[in-house]
């Protein structure tokens, strides 16, 4: 694919934008996080156009989002496990 | 590098591409 510049995206209509970001996304984040790669692409697409725009450019600022984001969802997923364990105490 | 300020939230929709099975479950 070729990269995607702010032209092409201001071409594509909105609902459009964030699948064609997706899709370049997507295949960065499986070749590092495979299981995780739908979720964290998700997460991402909620930043705003011009961000993501940015973290295409930027392998390293977009290495550094991904670790942010499975961060997020490690912490969740820590205080999902604690809330169980505490419910199943009582 | 730019940073990018933004908060990440777990309850974000997943995204898959088009096309997902053909190219990544093989």
């Amino acid at each position: 694919q070729e990269p995607l510049t702010a032209s092409m995206l201001a071409a594509a209509p909105p609902q459009e934008q964030k699948q064609m970001i997706g899709e370049r996304l997507y295949p960065l984040i499986h070749a590092t996080h495979p299981s995780l790669a739908g979720k964290i692409t998700g997460m991402l697409l909620e930043i705003d156009n011009t961000e993501l725009l940015l973290l295409l450019e930027s392998p390293d600022s977009l290495h550094c989002k991904i670790e942010e984001a499975v961060a997020v969802l490690q912490a969740h997923q820590a205080t999902e496990t604690s809330h169980k364990s505490s419910t199943t105490a009582f | 590098a730019p940073v990018v300020k933004s908060k990440l939230s777990v309850k974000a929709p997943e995204f898959y591409p088009s096309g997902y099975n053909q190219n990544f479950n093989q």
